[in-house]
């Protein structure tokens, strides 16, 4: 329905650029421009646009009655961001008053647990840690166990990075997983993938190795303040409905904010 | 993969003895999806894909394969022989040979220098790691434990040092206590973030390192092209190592950067052992590309 005004369009060239360079899914683009009659009329119109893809992801579900303490695991391959995400999640709850406990599950890598250690000092939040080669899904276990006995109100556990093609290490997950589950009925409330905003097409080859081995019900987007644009999101709400919750945008605690499908979308197209 | 899914639309081309613009379009176009499926720059993908063009219309047939097949192999060659251009190995100059790793953050510099310190150690170099990332929580911690664990010697901040004061003291004991080899790790930092890519030009000043490696991981996606240009502005680049190609990432960053920037291609990352590194081999690179 076209106003007083013909509605500025987009070529479809242009709609093809702007969403290959983002990273979004070839399938999707094509789908994109067919779907909104690109090519019968002479290009796109953005605001439709911009509907189209935000139709494409998954809106987290309503928050509900959450359990205490809410336990929360955080996975990704490795150099994601998961490490500092937990401590980002951690100084918010303080923000708001609550009380988070921190687990440093990375048992593996030199230094791990002691860099969420010192995040955990610099937001005034307590960490549970275990020594280096430590059984990681032992410390995840004691962790709960701890979160239950001081009542804190959310558990975030930073798991080691890994990749999602070697099978052992999903398996150590799913262990963690069990042993979190053991520790308290029900746990973890959620488990959520650390995803770089500069992935291209792997982001969903991660997202379903992940989703796979693990009960996952959210994503978080780091390093969404870099110049990539993270355009593998509508393939994770098209392909395996899976939510974005928080957004990265620095190395800073205050850096997270939840995530907007509309202003990510207006961001994107620029 | 792109071989499969070619040889598809390939072998609708068959039984023409020609390759013509009109008879390989569609091919091209498939191409093209393919290689940005491996996640190669939309630019540098239609730039390929025209090489490829100008190189295969006009071709005779060769006997005994179809039109498709001839189109797939030049892809295949085109992209070897790109890939092998860009293959060199680290520049061996001076005493201590330098190394400056950079590159975005959770890219892998860290774990990276500590591969190649132990890689070089064990051929008998004198090797000084410089942990010259003093933002992030614990990163001079990770870089000394790696550094103990290889038997390799590490120099770290003093109170009150910056990158810049830290850098120059590492200078100044690599000479005198006649090192073969400094490698300085820096801290992660975005394209996009003016000051930190300031201070990566002053800190490279300081050092005049004869290698400037961007550490880079195998996954990125389209920003590869931006991110390497602008390390590349910076810092002058003299060579690439894409890591975590243990995954599953088809690395199409590789042929990116190197297209876009020219930036060599020095060695790949395969694992998170200081064990875990790899020659680049171009013609591996080519066949995980198309898929
Ligand atoms: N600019 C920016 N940097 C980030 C963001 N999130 C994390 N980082 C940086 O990314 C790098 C890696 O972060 P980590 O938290 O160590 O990542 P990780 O997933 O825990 O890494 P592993 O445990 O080794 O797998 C660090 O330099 C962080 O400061 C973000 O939203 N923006
Ligand atoms: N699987 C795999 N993991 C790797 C590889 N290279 C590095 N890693 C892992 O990637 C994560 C990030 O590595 P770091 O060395 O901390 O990365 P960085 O670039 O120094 O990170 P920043 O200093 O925060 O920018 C760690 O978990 C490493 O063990 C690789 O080739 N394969
Ligand atoms: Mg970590
Ligand atoms: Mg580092």
């Amino acid at each position: 329905q076209r106003g007083a005004a013909p509605e500025e369009r987009w070529p479809v060239e242009r709609v093809e650029e702007a969403l290959y360079a983002a990273d979004v899914a070839p399938s999707l683009v094509m789908e994109a421009i067919e779907r909104l009659g690109a090519r019968r009329e002479g290009g796109v119109v953005p605001q439709r646009l911009a509907e189209h893809l935000a139709g494409l992801l998954v809106e987290p579900p309503a928050p509900g009655s959450v359990r205490r303490p809410r336990v929360v695991v955080l996975v990704g391959t490795n150099g994601s961001g998961k490490t500092t995400t937990c401590a980002k999640l951690a100084w918010r709850s303080r923000q708001t008053g609550r009380r988070p406990l921190l687990c440093a599950a990375d048992t593996f890598r030199a230094a791990g647990s002691d860099q969420l250690r010192l995040w955990a000092d610099r937001i005034g939040c307590d960490v549970v840690t275990g020594a280096t080669g430590a059984d990681a899904a032992a410390v995840a276990f004691d962790a709960v166990t701890a979160a239950v006995r001081r009542n804190a109100d959310e558990l975030y556990v930073d798991t080691a990075g890994r990749m999602h093609t070697r099978e052992p290490l999903l398996q150590e997950l799913q262990k963690l997983i069990r042993s979190v589950r053991k520790a308290r009925e029900g746990a973890p409330d959620d488990c959520w993938l650390v995803l770089d905003a500069a992935l291209g097409r792997n982001a969903l080859s991660q997202a379903s190795a992940f989703a796979g081995a693990v009960p996952l019900n959210g994503a978080i987007i780091t390093k969404l303040d870099g110049s990539a644009k993270a355009g593998f999101v509508f393939s994770l709400g098209r392909e395996l409905r899976i939510p974005v919750l928080y957004a990265g945008l620095g190395e800073s605690p205050e850096d997270l904010v939840e995530f907007d499908r509309r202003r990510f979308v207006r961001s994107l197209l620029g | 993969a792109l071989t499969n899914s070619l040889q598809a639309v390939f072998r609708r081309l068959r039984g023409q003895g020609t390759l013509t613009e009109a008879n390989i379009e569609a091919a091209l176009r498939e191409v093209r999806t393919a290689l940005l499926e491996a996640d190669v720059n939309f630019q540098v993908a239609q730039d390929f894909i025209e090489q490829v063009r100008r190189r295969c219309v006009g071709e005779e047939v060769l006997r005994g394969i179809t039109p498709g097949q001839q189109v797939i192999r030049r892809i295949y060659e085109q992209l070897v022989e790109l890939l092998g251009r860009a293959r060199r190995d680290v520049k061996w100059a001076g005493r201590p040979m330098t190394v400056l790793l950079v590159g975005l953050n959770g890219s892998g510099k860290t774990t990276t220098a500590a591969k190649l310190a132990k890689r070089w150690s064990a051929e008998r170099r004198k090797v000084l790691l410089v942990a010259c990332d003093l933002k992030r929580p614990a990163a001079v911690d990770q870089l000394r434990r790696l550094a103990e664990r290889i038997g390799v010697d590490m120099i770290g901040p003093e109170p009150g040092d910056t990158p810049a004061t830290l850098a120059a003291r590492a200078v100044r004991k690599a000479q005198r206590e006649l090192y073969d080899v400094a490698i300085y790790d820096t801290a992660g930092r975005l394209d996009v973030d003016d000051e930190l890519l300031a201070e990566l030009r002053e800190l490279r000043d300081l050092i005049r390192p004869h290698n400037v490696i961007l550490v880079l991981d195998a996954a990125v996606g389209q920003s590869a092209v931006r991110v390497a240009q602008r390390f590349h502005e910076t810092a002058g680049l003299t060579g690439l190592i894409l890591t975590k190609l243990d995954g599953d990432a088809r690395g199409g960053a590789a042929l990116s950067v190197h297209a876009a920037t020219g930036c060599p291609i020095l060695m790949v990352g395969v694992g998170e052992k200081l064990d875990d590194l790899e020659p680049f081999h171009p013609d591996r690179m080519a066949s995980r590309i198309l898929g």
